[in-house]
């Protein structure tokens, strides 16, 4: 391995001795820092193509603002960040996230579980769905701010000047036989020209899901023209699944801890 | 992983000369000497040595650092002594066997941020207490 040594900004120096752990001494450090981090086993995620897409990239920009703040630089990662970017995208993260980081114990981004085009007859509706699982956090953490993010791209010059307006629903309830009952959470109006991240307010919908995940039936989001005619995400910029790994929806919630959590003796 | 240093001064001390069992005195103590006086050290947890690359997405290690050294009569200014600690080293002087040296131990400690994948590949972001050794002091 290589040499390292560390000066009083943690930096790291060639000159630093090192040694390799033993079996059972990996194992049992392994064990500690696990047990350091509140986590019962060592997670296997599974990473497609090997590279990060835009929730990683996302969380990768909020800690490297943390780090910052705790004045300690983050080692090798600037190598690893940039090469596990795709191809350059705008910043992700916004001033209000910046605030939302500061008062928070825990970050987490959720990957999304479904995705749906729908075309109900007869109105012929297009909409997407998404549905997300923040059921599974830490004991004792409460959700203080939750976004749901979405990117959009510049359409051609055909519909340049042109508005859409497009409606973000929570799903209340489904039906085998009709359009699902749903809760309107925002409406905005967008530029055809306007490219960039939308984020969505979704805190109270996240502290339901967390509190009650019987009723997690994902987000409904559908887009109309200015003449209320329904168009898909595609015709109007929005990128699903199917877009740029660095620009896929996702979800993004900020917490805190609500209760002391006490380690257990090994 | 840890400086080199550590293991000279251990070879060094073993080969000293045994004491007289009045015990040491005043002069045999020269904790001004910066080398053995107790003070942080290197130590850096490496992640990616752990072979965690796949699920810890930064940092790659970090700084953990340790306190060692000699907390003795008599404790200078740069060895962050408790008003309390002064006073127990120079009991130790006259009573060695029942009172022991101050501890050398962190003073201060900093936090990590540490961002990783859980086993859905959602991703968490979080901040863990008194990972880091900043600084050392006598206790």
């Amino acid at each position: 391995g290589s040499n390292y040594s560390l000066d009083g900004n943690n930096d790291v120096h060639p000159g630093f001795m090192h040694r390799r752990l033993r079996t059972h001494e990996k194992r049992e450090m392994q064990k500690e820092i696990l047990s350091i981090l509140g986590l019962p086993h060592r997670p296997r995620p599974h990473l497609s193509h090997g590279k990060y897409n835009s929730a990683p990239l996302f969380m990768l920009d909020l800690y490297n603002t943390m780090s910052g703040e705790e004045k300690s630089p983050v080692e090798g990662m600037a190598d690893r960040y940039q090469s596990m970017r795709t191809t350059q995208s705008p910043p992700l993260t916004t001033n209000q996230e910046t605030a939302f980081l500061n008062d928070a114990d825990m970050v987490m981004s959720f990957v999304n579980l479904v995705e749906h085009d729908r075309e109900l007859s007869p109105q012929r509706r297009h909409h997407k769905e998404f549905k997300f699982n923040p059921s599974q956090i830490p004991e004792g953490e409460a959700v203080t701010a939750a976004e749901f993010r979405l990117y959009k791209e510049c359409v051609s010059l055909a519909f340049h000047n042109d508005t859409f307006l497009l409606k973000v629903y929570q799903v209340l309830k489904e039906h085998p036989d009709r359009e699902a009952d749903l809760f309107l959470l925002e409406s905005r109006r967008l530029w055809a020209a306007q490219e960039g991240w939308l984020e969505f307010d979704i805190t109270a919908t996240s502290n339901l899901w967390v509190m009650s995940p019987v009723h997690n039936l994902g987000l409904q989001v559908s887009v109309e023209t200015s003449s209320g005619q329904s168009v898909s995400f595609k015709e109007v910029g929005l990128l699903g699944r199917a877009g740029p790994l660095e620009k896929q929806p996702f979800m993004v919630a900020f917490f805190k801890v609500s209760e002391v959590r006490v380690r257990a003796a090994r | 992983s840890t400086g080199g240093k550590r293991r000279q001064q251990n070879r060094n001390r073993s080969t000293q000369p045994q004491e007289g069992s009045r015990g040491p005195g005043p002069a045999d103590y020269n904790s001004s000497d910066q080398k053995t006086a107790c003070r942080r050290h290197e130590l850096y947890v490496s992640f990616s040595e752990l072979g965690w690359q796949d699920w810890i997405i930064a940092p790659e290690g970090y700084a953990a650092n340790y306190c060692d050294g000699e907390c003795s009569f008599p404790l200078n200014a740069h060895m962050n002594a408790t008003n309390h600690a002064i006073v127990q080293t120079l009991v130790h002087l006259m009573n060695p066997e029942n009172v022991p040296k101050p501890c050398c131990a962190p003073t201060k400690l900093h936090a990590i941020s540490v961002l990783y994948f859980d086993d859905n590949s959602n991703v968490i972001l979080k901040k863990y207490k008194n990972m880091v050794v900043r600084a050392c002091g006598c206790h």
